[in-house]
Parts: structure tokens; C-alpha cells; sequence
């Protein structure tokens, strides 16, 4: 039933806890029960959905180290249909906590199936992990839990060079730990029409990859909107519905949910 | 002799990897003999100075784990007067291949040490380290080895958010594995003045940290220069000397020199 997408690149600064919470937004605005998981240290997507460090009781430290049932951890967010597993500083310590176990990488997998099983029809229907930017154990474990990868791509030249260390860590993790997983698809971000550089990257993101990734058509735009709305800690969907980052999250979120049912 | 200041912040693209390169060629080109070490398994601030992956014969990770004299992993770059370190993926191989030794902190302090002792007044002037974005044992190294550490902070909500953590990890490194270290300064990076977000930043930080921290006048611009630079394997002062970003880099030297001289 859940559908359990990891956003993911290990270049720093990408998009990803943008897109988790936008996407996520989007997504429940159309009526899906939606989960995002925040399993970065900084809990940028927790603040970005309003839960303050004082309400982040249970984390998702939790769920994976104390094994406490994801729904337990789970709180509701200012968005209808919209929860959220917070994420906070703790998080730093899930590899020396589990250093001693053997299936360490398979702790948020194991607690996410268990979940599903738990809940059957009435779960969620789609899981977002949003990642921190390395390809630690957290990663790894959000990579092994995961049915499928939303790979948020800057338009800037080292983001592209990351790329194929991110492709590599994919078969790895895909030849021994989560044989299933596959990359759902490739998300420009920040994209500037202002700037050549922009449209070069784009360019050679679909020529290089197009034949082995699929690289969404929705690009989503620079827009200040988006970087301002954390402050207010609302998703950009609620900050300002009209900009032209909610819009492209927005065509984000059908576009995704028009290939999910093709796949 | 030489000085050594690691460039750090775990909040993912604020400007680390630029800071590092431009900062080191604005020194370079005023005279003084400066060492990039690429602490990042990325290996971003390798490429923006134009080392490919097949010239990273030696790099930052054999100078930790098998104890390569730092002069011979450190090569040449088209910048006068600015040699580098190189990093590449195996960096990420690092926290594993130490854990069985109690002293793994100290490993990079150890090598740049020795370095000292052997060249003494022939060794470099500055040596700034790039770092990844992240809190990792990679970072802790790096904070171990460092006189004190440059912060980039890019003029965003949640950059500002990530400085708490960090000043924490800089208090409990101080308090045990590198009692001298301190905060040279904060760098605003990613500064639009069309937005006014940025300005909100830069006010929040100078009323919030300037009692505690210093926080550099020279304030780096968002300029497309710089994200175009490495693209060309050059720093932005090759590329374009005159742009705002350039010479946002070379005030920053001077002010950088100015409190080095004053400290
Ligand atoms: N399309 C966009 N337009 C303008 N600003 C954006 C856009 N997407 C993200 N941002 C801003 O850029 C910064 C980086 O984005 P974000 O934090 O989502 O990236 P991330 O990949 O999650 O970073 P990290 O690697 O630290 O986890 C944030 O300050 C965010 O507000
Ligand atoms: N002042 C600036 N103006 C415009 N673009 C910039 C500026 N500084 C950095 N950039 C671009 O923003 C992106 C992030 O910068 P950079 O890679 O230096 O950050 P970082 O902190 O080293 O990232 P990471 O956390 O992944 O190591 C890069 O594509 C870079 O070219
Ligand atoms: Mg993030
Ligand atoms: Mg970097």
C-alpha cells in the first residue's frame, strides 16, 4: 500500500528538504495520506513544517534505535493529510548506537514494513525520507528502506559531478542490501533562466542520463518564495499558493503520481 | 608557522568548497604560500582547481590512513603560490578504516604537525581544509588539527538554523580534543540584494553572534561567476577577476589577514 520514496544526493544544499516538504504538500493537497520522515540531524524539514524542537518528542532516532512503532512517532502538521516523523540532533548518534548490530541497515526498513503491515488500507499512501547530504548509515538506511529514490539535481556544475558517486552508492546498496531499489527519477531544482549555466546543466543532465534515469520534465524554478517560507515554518504551498515554486511542485506532484501508476 | 583553518558548516552548499578555493587563491595572490586540503569525499574544491580524478594519484585520505607524508600527497595547481591536497571518494572509506584506533581524532592534526616541525619557516603560510557537510569523524579530524575555523553562512533561514548545532560541536571539540580551537570568523556567503531575506540574515546574525563570534564586513555576493567557475576547473579569480564575487574574495583576504595579524 505505502509507497516509500528517499530523497536523496549527497551533495549538499540541493533541494531535498525543499522538495520533501513541497512535494509532500502537493501531494496531500490532492488528497494522499503523506508521511515525510525527517532523518537529517539538522531537522531542516521539521522546522520547514512548523514542528519546533519542543515538540519533537519522539524522532526518528527513535524509530530506529528504541524500534518505537512509526506511528507513534508520527504528529500531525499544520497541512491536512500531511504527518511527520520529526528529526533532530540525536540523529548524529544512530552509528555509534547501532555500531553493535549486525542488521543495522535494516532498522528503518523493518520498522516501515512493520508499519505497513500494521496498517494495512488505512496507512499512508506515500512515505517521503528526506536524507542528509552524505552517504553515511543514515542514508544507507533510508536507501535499503526505500521502494524507490526522488533524486533532487541543482542546476550548478558540482552537483552533476555527484552525480555518478550517488549512482554508484544506488547499485551497491540495489546488489546487497535492497535489491529492488530503483531511482523513481531525477528532479531539477533551482533552476535560473537568468543564467546560461542553468540551462547548460540541463542540457547535459538529459543528454548524459535521459537514457538510464528518468529526469522529470517539471523543473523547478529559483524562487525566493521558497526559501522564505521556512522562516515562517509553513511549506511554500501555504506561504504563497501562487508563486511559481508552489505551482512547480504542483505539476511536481501529478507528474509523479502520473508515473507511479505507470510503473 | 603555517596556519591552519578548516573551513566548516554541516548545513549541505553554503559555500564551503568556493570559500576554500577563492579565499586560498586571493591569498596566493598576494604573496602568501597557501595548501588546500580537500577533507571532502566529493572532492569538489579537486576539481574547481582543476585536478581531475586521474592526477589524485595521493590524496587527503592516504595522508590520514597510511600516514603519507602531507608533502608528498600535495600537488601543484595553475594558481601560483596555491598547492592541494587532493580528496576523492575513498574519503568516505575514513571513519571505518580508523575505528580500531583510539587516536583516529587526531590523525590529520598528527600529519599536519609533523609537516610543521619538517619545513618550518619553508612551510606553507595558510592552510585551509575544506570540509563535507557534515558533523562526521571526517570533520571532528579536521576541527582537531585546525588553530581555529572559518564558518561560511549562507544568507538563508535554515543556515542560520544549522549554526546552533555547530557552535555546540565546536564547544565539546574545545573542551576535549583541541582545547586552543576558536572561531576565526563568519563568513555571509550567497548574499542577493534583491531579496530580502538576505538582509534579514545578516542582521539576525551580527545582532545575535556578533557579541560571541566575529563576523567578516566583507559579505560574498551571489554571483553567477562563481558557479560558473568551476565548470572550467579554475578558481573565479582566473575566471573572471573583475567580477563581484572575485573581488568580494579579495577583500575578504585582506580582512582575514588584518585579524590574523591582530590576533
Ligand atoms: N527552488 C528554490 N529556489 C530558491 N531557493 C531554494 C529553492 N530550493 C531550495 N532553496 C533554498 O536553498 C537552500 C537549500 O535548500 P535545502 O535546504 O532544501 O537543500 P538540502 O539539499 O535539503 O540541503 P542539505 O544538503 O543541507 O540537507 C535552502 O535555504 C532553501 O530554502
Ligand atoms: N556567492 C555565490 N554566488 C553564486 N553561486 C555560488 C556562490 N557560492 C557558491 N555558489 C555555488 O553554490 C553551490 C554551493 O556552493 P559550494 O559547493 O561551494 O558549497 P559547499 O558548502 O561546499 O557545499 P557542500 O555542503 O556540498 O560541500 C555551488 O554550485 C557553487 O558553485
Ligand atoms: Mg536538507
Ligand atoms: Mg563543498
Amino acid at each position: 500500500k505505502s509507497r516509500i520514496l528517499a530523497v536523496v544526493n549527497q551533495k549538499g544544499g540541493v533541494g531535498k528538504t525543499t522538495t520533501s516538504i513541497n512535494l509532500g504538500t502537493a501531494l496531500a493537497a490532492v488528497g494522499r495520506k503523506v508521511l515525510i520522515v525527517d532523518f537529517d540531524a539538522q531537522g531542516n524539514a521539521s522546522t520547514g513544517l512548523g514542528v519546533g524542537v519542543r515538540d519533537r518528542k519522539i524522532t526518528s532516532y527513535d524509530v530506529v534505535v528504541d524500534k518505537v512503532p512509526l506511528e507513534d512517532a508520527a504528529v500531525k502538521t499544520l497541512v491536512p493529510g500531511l504527518e511527520l516523523v520529526p528529526g533532530d540532533e540525536n540523529l548524529a548518534g544512530v552509528e555509534t548506537a547501532l555500531a553493535h548490530d549486525p542488521k543495522r541497515s535494516f532498522r528503518l526498513r523493518d520498522a516501515l514494513r512493520s508499519y505497513r503491515e500494521r496498517a494495512g488500507a488505512d496507512g499512508y499512501d506515500i512515505i517521503l525520507i528526506d536524507c542528509p547530504p552524505s552517504l553515511s548509515s543514515l542514508t544507507i538506511n533510508a536507501m535499503t528502506a526505500s521502494d524507490s529514490l526522488l533524486v533532487p539535481l541543482q542546476c550548478e556544475f558540482y552537483a552533476m559531478e555527484g552525480l555518478s558517486q550517488l549512482l554508484r552508492t544506488v547499485q551497491i546498496v540495489k546488489s546487497g542490501l535492497n535489491p529492488d531499489l530503483d531511482i523513481q527519477g531525477i528532479i531539477l531544482t533551482m533552476f535560473d533562466k537568468r543564467n546560461k549555466l542553468s540551462g547548460e546543466v540541463e542540457q547535459e543532465a538529459r543528454e548524459k542520463l535521459g537514457g538510464k534515469v528518468y529526469i522529470y520534465d517539471t523543473v523547478i524554478p529559483r524562487n525566493v518564495k521558497l526559501s522564505e517560507a521556512p522562516g515562517y515554518g509553513k511549506p511554500a504551498l501555504l506561504y504563497d499558493y501562487k508563486c511559481s515554486g508552489s505551482e512547480a511542485y504542483i505539476r511536481l506532484a501529478s507528474e509523479l503520481l502520473h508515473r507511479e501508476r505507470a510503473l
